[in-house]
């Protein structure tokens, strides 16, 4: 099977995206 | 970081099928005459004890059944609706003795709770919310979510119930700018939740603060998808959904279920896993449940077929019993017994 690139990964994802959304 | 491309689950023929996979060990006969449209398997106490009981849901009754010995029923409580028929059941996950029911048409028109009197065991129904409703889902931590409105005014409303069932606050999340179709949890994550949009894109609210995190696009080859589990792994977001307007791919049969994987960050995702009908079948998705690993749905054809999502293929298909085509099935949520319902109100109980 062939690969494909998600990009950067965050095991912390929700954490930052709710910081992310506050700013 | 990469991930595997889509594959396609193995399509066993029907003969391969493993049909002792499910046993039948129990029937609820709904003598109601109106049309049967739901079932759902809840715990209720009376007395101080707690049983497995089921609910089922006509057109225009709701039953809450408690289990006897050797696999019989006894009705012990009926709600009765006179203007608008029940759509569907909403349990509420966490909560005992309260039965949530959504009324309708075409679309949802109201949400009610079903509870009993403390004081005189007499059945009671509370309307919790009335309006344009397109999706509602029962949450972890007894909380109901609902979406209500037209676009320029949608609402997303969280409701929280106190211990004994009655509606305890209210918060409001964050709307898209787009119809929302189905609600989803994230496993093991109760403040996140996921919504599924008319313009195919897969939304993340942040439960506590409202905030709206995230909006990704997924592949417009399937449209209309209704997100049946998430969990989140290794900083990626899993999530199945099932596809009732896929259209049959030559190479591929029908696939009913999907499971995508999601990078919430980048907002990438890609195909992991298709769950096809196995060769010799036709239909496509109409209904359907997914309880841990296993997913469930019956299909247009009248049949019912479960998928082993760790497996990656089918392990049995359940033709029309009696001649009459199975209408919806589910999942029960106090132990491993699959539900399927016929329209005239025929409920089988099996253990898979």
């Amino acid at each position: 099977c062939s690969g494909a690139d998600l990009g950067p990964i965050s095991l912390n994802w929700f954490e930052e995206l709710s910081s992310e959304a506050s700013l | 970081h990469s991930i595997e491309q889509t594959k396609v689950a193995d399509l066993p023929t029907c003969d391969s099928l493993n049909p002792g996979s499910l046993q039948l060990i129990s029937k609820l006969k709904n003598p109601s005459g109106s049309c049967s449209v739901d079932v759902s398997a809840m715990w209720w106490e009376r007395a101080g004890f707690k049983e497995p009981c089921i609910i089922t849901a006509c057109e225009y009754v709701v039953s809450l059944w408690r289990p006897l010995d050797t696999w019989q029923w006894e009705k012990i409580y009926t709600w009765h609706f006179t203007e608008v028929p029940v759509l569907q059941i909403v349990p509420v996950p966490d909560v005992c003795n309260l039965v949530c029911v959504a009324l309708g048409s075409l679309e949802i028109r109201e949400i009610r709770a079903l509870l009993c009197s403390s004081e005189d065991e007499s059945e009671k129904q509370v309307l919790l919310k009335s309006g344009n409703i397109k999706a509602v889902l029962g949450l972890t931590g007894r909380r109901l979510v609902s979406s209500s409105g037209t676009l320029c005014d949608q609402q997303v409303e969280i409701m929280t119930f106190a211990e004994d069932g009655r509606s305890k606050e209210k918060q409001f999340l964050m709307p898209p700018e787009e119809t929302i179709l189905t609600f989803g949890e994230v496993q093991g994550m109760q403040e996140a939740l996921l919504g599924t949009t008319i313009m195919n894109n897969i939304v993340i609210w942040n439960l506590k603060t409202g905030q709206l995190l995230k909006k990704m696009h997924i592949d417009d080859s399937y449209q209309a998808s209704v997100c049946h589990k998430a969990y989140s792994e290794m900083g990626l977001l899993f999530v199945v959904l099932s596809h009732s307007c896929a259209k049959e791919r030559e190479a591929l049969g029908s696939p009913v279920f999907q499971l995508i994987v999601i990078n919430p960050k980048t907002t990438l995702n890609v195909g992991v896993m298709l769950y096809c009908l196995p060769q010799g079948q036709a239909g496509r998705f109409l209904e359907g449940d997914v309880k841990d690993h296993f997913a469930a749905a019956v299909l247009t054809s009248g049949t019912i077929a479960i998928w082993d999502l760790l497996l990656g293929h089918c392990t049995a298909v359940l033709p029309p019993i009696s001649d009459q085509n199975w209408s919806f099935v589910k999942w029960s949520g106090t132990d491993s017994h699959l539900l399927a319902g016929q329209k005239d109100g025929n409920i089988f109980i099996y253990r898979y």
